[in-house]
């Protein structure tokens, strides 16, 4: 069986709103090193791959691995239940009909428990592949964030350039064009505000903005935001929460 | 697509 407890149910909530607009329907795996899920939008141009480690939980406990075969938006529905700050304890037998929620208040005696229905998923698992990515960028999600959402206020995709000074995410729309470059910086004091560049090589591609728009919604999950490029490759997009990570994975446009 | 495609070849079916 499987008993998890978050001592936050933040947590949960938010890898649940990061990841609902990209994907309906998806299996948390669990097993020995926590909880999983690995899909793809509905275009197959995106992948969102997401780990809650062991360390995650307190306690965690899973016998055997188990496909929780779950409709985000009938978790999402859910998890609005719970306060931010609840105590969450996912528990589930080993061939389960439904995933039990329990939140508990820290602060007064409230208990409030809850069953999804489950659902079979059969979903393709696919291999990530190590990359040596040409160039890796770590900046604020915040900044990545309004990037994003400014540039598609002018166009459905952003060409982004990373170089050995900074990075630059430009656009050309039929109103006109815009850019923004953030030069690498490292704020000694607040380092979540830098900016910094991992280079191998220069590297330019294009992407499509919806998609980026719809990535920053995991921007709750942390502070920072990883960028890894290289040509022909999907971008990887890393939120790193603190035991664990959402990654998203999105193919470039062609024609550049 | 041929961006489709693109994915399917890099993230290999298990």
């Amino acid at each position: 069986m499987l008993e998890a407890r978050l001592e936050q149910a933040a947590v949960l909530k938010k890898v649940v709103d990061a990841i609902k607009d990209l994907v309906q329907d998806c299996n948390f795996d669990c097993n020995d090193s926590g909880i999983q899920l690995q899909a793809m939008d509905n275009s197959h141009v995106a992948l969102v791959a997401m780990h809650l480690k062991t360390d995650a939980f307190s306690p965690y406990r899973c016998d055997r691995n188990i496909a929780l075969g779950i409709n985000l938006a009938s978790l999402q529905k859910v998890l609005r239940a719970a306060q931010n700050d609840d105590l969450l304890t996912l528990k589930a037998e080993d061939a389960p009909d439904v995933l039990n929620l329990v939140f508990e208040s820290a602060e007064n005696d409230r208990i409030a428990e809850y069953d999804i229905k489950l659902m079979d998923i059969d979903q393709e698992h696919l291999g990530i592949p190590d990359t040596e990515y040409a160039a890796t960028v770590t900046m604020p999600s915040s900044e990545f964030q309004r990037i994003c959402r400014d540039l598609n206020a002018l166009s459905e995709s952003v060409s982004i350039e990373a170089a050995k000074e900074g990075i630059k995410f430009s656009c050309q729309g039929d109103i006109g064009s815009g850019a923004v470059t953030l030069r690498q910086n490292n704020n000694v004091e607040k380092p979540d505000l830098s900016t910094i560049i991992e280079l191998n090589e220069p590297v330019g591609l294009t992407f499509s903005l919806k998609y980026l728009v719809n990535f920053c919604k995991a921007s709750s999950l942390s502070n920072t935001v990883k960028l890894s490029l290289s040509a022909e490759v999907p971008l990887l997009i890393e939120y790193k929460m603190e035991s664990g990570y959402v990654r998203f994975y999105l193919a470039p446009k062609i024609g550049d | 697509t041929s961006t489709q495609a693109r994915m399917q070849d890099f993230f290999k079916a298990i």
